[in-house]
């Protein structure tokens, strides 16, 4: 029943797919139930957004946006000579296009706000990341990030220590406490070879990591596979088939629109949509809910080239999809009945020190490490999320190492997969590889790093120096994961997706932030101009009165009649000031003439009720009395 | 003030580091630290350019501006390493360089 007199909706197949039905997010029931990410804000993390388009400007967030490039709250893209700062703004109308408009395209959450951080048009440090990642936390709901360390099956990098910090920081006291939701693209690296393990964003505990499928299901050549992804979502794939279609800048060639949006970026930001969908009905779902629902809900479909694995927890997961295809449907309806996971609970080994040699394929080195009840009572954990192994390793040849972990399940997480490209000399210092794939399973027993040289060069063999082991879950047991899977699949024929079901909240934080409003330099200098004419005003008016009231003694006016300056008084616009320069007692006592000049009697009598005027006296009684009487 | 620090100097080619103070009596108060921010960013002949985003205790010092001699440059790198590799109250720090970042 949901019609758009956008032109490119019909385009946009990945919101509803007409050609081959099912082949798209499944919003389009949950719009029908009015949930469009109303209440939610989504920042887009990138090169600037274009706020002023069509699409855009109605539901742009100034509030949550900032130019980190250029120092000032407009995140307003920069047109360069390549045409290439139009990547954030594409990115803002994925999520939230404006719909009815008559003008291009509709976002996944068209109900949500969108703001937009510029970063990435210059140089970028440590410390410009980690204002980035909290930049109005307080405001800002989902960070919408589709970009990374170079993909080109070389590098191994991530966030540095501020960047680390910051989005550590950034679930612990954004949104409320309830945590701010990072959204990172897993990279475009496939044709390189490249593994999204190498990638520190991709790798990091805080964030959600989204792949890309193409509209048929099937992972792109551009896509990057690793055991940290957490779900994929629809984007272009090869020529001949489709890209998503979405707003554009219009500076420069720019039209507002494009039908060419891809890669991984482009997945991204649909996912942050969904999660704003999920943040409307359930605005108190933590980051770690957010993680837990996708886990739960994400669609495992038939692909052979996928190699999805079952875990202990019923979980299937493939280093190529994650956990599966991003459902928006069932995400809402997962959402709207989520009570909150229990609190984060981990544990972490010794540093293992080993000095072991790394064996050429197809021997290998195994080394292992028992995590035991008492290892784990103090922190309660009892089933996994994400595991993480931090590993140093020396090898003339990085790229040829490929490293596995078991799990006490026995699931494989190919967590350090082999680089063709990637041929530095230098190994592994403390690198953290991380996988979902043990999702849900107990965390104590036996698990096991499996490292091989794959390299077929005789070169000198690699040095497993350390490794130390990370487990981050809860107190869940598997009977309240099965229990909570059976009550999600309960929920997903939506019949709690209406306004009269909603689950008590709990009240956020109250964390303020600590840049709110600062003075600008030009702001300063206004509030001391206004400052030092108030002061000359000051001067100036009191001089005034002094000598007007002197030249009144000197004429003697008041013992001729009203007061001469009466009639001043009474065009006066302001009454206080009409106070001020008034005699608290008028003339009309002087010279018994009130009766012709009642203005000064009913003045005087309004502003100064209490002070009768004297009776009538001789005027040589007044002389020499003009100052008091004034 | 932090947000502008990063860039504006490392746009000019400038050296910043970014520092994180031990907070040696707990949660000390903002205002104290940004005091002795300035103390410790004067001391290794740096200016404090302000607090890095929301991170309470990290510190972005940056070199004063002024054209300078590579030779000179280099002395203040060493001058600035040392004195906050010393200081009692720096926790850490880092001098901070360009990340490469790629849309995606």
């Amino acid at each position: 029943s949901i019609h758009f007199n956008d032109p490119k909706y019909p385009q946009q197949w990945h919101l509803n797919n007409r050609r081959s039905p099912g082949r798209d997010i499944n919003v389009t029931g949950v719009w029908e139930r009015n949930v469009t990410g109303r209440g939610v804000t989504v920042v887009v993390v990138d090169d600037g957004v274009e706020h002023t388009v069509q699409d855009i400007a109605p539901n742009y967030s100034p509030e949550g946006s900032y130019d980190l490039n250029s120092n000032d709250p407009d995140p307003m893209p920069h047109p360069d000579e390549e045409n290439g700062n139009h990547h954030g703004t594409r990115c803002a109308g994925e999520i939230a296009a404006v719909p009815n408009n008559s003008f291009c395209a509709v976002g996944v959450a068209y109900g949500s706000r969108i703001a937009g951080i510029r970063v990435l048009d210059g140089p970028l440090t440590d410390s410009m990341e980690a204002v980035a990642f909290n930049k109005h936390y307080q405001i800002n709901d989902i960070y919408s990030c589709s970009w990374g360390p170079d993909d080109d099956g070389k590098t191994v990098d991530g966030p540095h220590q501020l960047g680390k910090a910051a989005l550590q920081h950034g679930v612990m006291a954004g949104r409320q406490g309830f945590g701010s939701i990072f959204v990172v693209a897993s990279g475009n690296g496939g044709q390189h070879n490249d593994n999204c393990n190498y990638d520190g964003y991709a790798n990091s505990i805080y964030t959600v990591t989204i792949g890309a499928v193409d509209e048929e299901g099937r992972m792109p050549f551009y896509a990057e596979e690793c055991a940290s992804m957490l779900a994929v979502t629809f984007s272009g794939g090869d020529k001949m088939l489709r890209s998503i279609v979405t707003t554009d800048w219009d500076l420069q060639k720019g039209t507002g629109c494009t039908e060419g949006h891809t890669g991984t970026s482009a997945a991204a930001p649909l996912a942050a949509g969904m999660i704003a969908l999920m943040l409307q009905v359930r605005p108190c779902l933590t980051w770690r809910d957010v993680q837990h629902i996708i886990v739960f809900t994400a669609i495992q479909y038939e692909d052979h080239h996928a190699d999805w694995l079952t875990n202990e927890a019923g979980f299937s997961h493939s280093h190529q999809h994650g956990f599966g295809l991003l459902n928006a449907w069932r995400l809402v309806n997962a959402a709207k009945i989520w009570t909150s996971v229990p609190y984060l609970a981990s544990y972490v080994s010794p540093m293992l020190k080993e000095n072991k040699a790394v064996p050429r394929s197809p021997h290998s080195l195994e080394v292992l490490w028992n995590v035991s009840r008492t290892d784990l009572e103090m922190s309660g954990l009892k089933t996994l999320e994400h595991v993480a192994v931090t590993v140093s390793i020396t090898h003339p040849r990085r790229g040829s190492l490929e490293l596995k972990l078991f799990c006490p399940s026995g699931m494989m997480s190919l967590i350090g997969a082999p680089r063709s490209m990637d041929s530095d000399p230098n190994g592994f210092n403390a690198w953290t590889f991380s996988t979902v794939r043990c999702w849900g399973e107990r965390a104590r027993g036996v698990y096991r790093l499996v490292i091989r040289d794959v390299g077929d060069e005789p070169l000198q063999m690699g040095i497993l120096q350390q490794w130390q082991l990370t487990l981050y879950g809860s107190m869940w047991s598997p009977v309240d994961i099965k229990d909570r899977q059976s009550l999600l699949e309960s929920a997903m024929s939506g019949k709690y997706l209406h306004d009269g079901f909603t689950l008590p909240c709990p009240p956020g934080l109250k964390i303020p932030e600590e840049d709110g409003y600062t003075i600008t330099p030009n702001t300063l200098k206004t509030l001391v101009l206004v400052g030092c004419f108030s002061v000359f005003w000051t001067i100036y008016y009191m001089l005034e009165v002094c000598l007007s009231q002197r030249n009144k003694a000197s004429t003697h006016g008041c013992r001729k009649g009203c007061c001469p300056w009466a009639p001043r008084r009474q065009n006066s616009k302001d009454a206080g000031t009409a106070l001020e320069s008034m005699p608290l007692c008028s003339s009309k006592d002087l010279d018994g003439v009130d009766s012709e000049h009642g203005d000064c009697t009913t003045a005087s009598s309004f502003l100064a009720p209490e002070l009768d005027c004297p009776p009538h006296q001789p005027p040589d009684l007044l002389q020499g009395k003009s100052g008091q009487i004034c | 003030l932090s947000e502008a620090g990063g860039l504006d100097i490392l746009g000019t080619g400038g050296l910043s580091w970014a520092v994180h103070l031990d907070s040696l009596e707990g949660e000390r108060k903002e205002e104290s630290l940004t005091q002795q921010a300035d103390a410790v960013a004067q001391a290794a002949g740096l200016v404090n350019a302000g607090r890095i985003g929301e991170l309470q205790g990290h510190y972005l010092f940056v070199q004063p501006t002024g054209h300078r001699q590579a030779m000179e440059v280099e002395a203040m790198r060493q001058q600035a390493e040392a004195v906050l590799a010393r200081h009692e109250a720096v926790r850490w720090h880092s001098e901070q360089t360009l990340l490469k970042r790629a849309k995606r």
